[in-house]
């Protein structure tokens, strides 16, 4: 099963 | 004061086609170097970063930057108005605009079109996109890529795709069965055909297809794509917009078993 990863989780909040 | 005339209107209208499924509303921010705008879609699954260099506008003026807040299903109404092949220009004299102005000209200057789009003030979560060194480069044809995403698309939501030295394999696997589209490094002079792979270190993503559609949407803003991928790391997909800029998209990966 493959699950969706957050773009958050990658690109910082400036 | 601020103005930015586009000789070619229609690119406008095509980028503003091509992000209108992903993101509801964005901010642009108005510069001297140009126009950017970065936004998620509502999953916080894909982030979508427009550059529009000043130097690609007919004229361009932008005496202290401002931040425009628009609704593109708004914004998509007022550019219905605009002729493929008008000039679109977007001003606003205010330094807090409460709104934006759009002139659309044809070509003999004999219609001239004038709207006025209400502003919203939008909360800028903005991210910060490190320059990412990737370790998979593809260029490809748009349509070429824009076709194996629709195809693979009917057989399964995620596509893996896997990069070597001298091709990039899509694979799908769904409930109907399983099935696999293997490109290799062609110099080709056509353009439908020609794929240029720059892999220094193979990569094995999975990512969702329904985002890849999407975003195959810009394939009218340039005839070529980049798919740019590192392990670990969002899909970065690139159209290049002739003299003016890029439309990138980016795409977290999902985990794969």
């Amino acid at each position: 099963q493959t699950d969706q990863r957050d773009i958050h989780l990658f690109f910082s909040i400036l | 004061m601020f103005e930015a005339k586009l000789q070619q209107g229609v690119i406008f209208k095509k980028i503003v086609d091509a992000i209108k499924d992903l993101v509801k509303s964005v901010n642009i921010d108005a510069s001297t170097s140009g126009l950017s705008m970065q936004a998620m879609d509502s999953a916080h699954v894909a982030l979508v970063s427009l550059k529009l260099n000043e130097n690609g506008f007919k004229d361009y003026r932008c005496d202290r930057p401002i931040t425009l807040g628009l609704s593109i299903e708004n914004l998509s109404k007022i550019l219905k108005c605009a002729g493929n092949d008008d000039t679109i220009t977007l001003q606003t004299d205010e330094e807090e605009p409460s709104s934006l102005k759009f002139f659309f000209e044809n070509q003999q200057a004999s219609k001239i079109s004038e709207f006025s789009l209400n502003l919203m003030s939008l909360d800028s979560e903005s991210l910060g996109i490190p320059d990412t060194d990737y370790s998979s480069v593809i260029q490809m044809s748009s349509a070429e890529f824009s076709r194996i995403c629709k195809e693979l698309s009917s057989i399964s939501e995620t596509v893996e795709i896997e990069t070597s030295k001298e091709s990039v394999k899509f694979s799908v696997q769904g409930d109907i069965g399983a099935g696999s589209i293997t490109v290799k490094n062609n110099q080709s002079d056509k353009d439908v055909d020609r794929v240029d792979l720059q892999i220094d270190q193979p990569v094995k993503l999975t990512f969702a297809l329904r985002y890849l559609n999407m975003f195959n949407k810009a394939v009218s803003l340039s005839s070529t794509v980049s798919l740019n991928m590192s392990e670990e790391n969002p899909l970065m997909v690139e159209y290049k917009i002739d003299d003016l800029g890029s439309l990138r998209f980016y795409l977290a990966p999902k985990i794969s078993d």
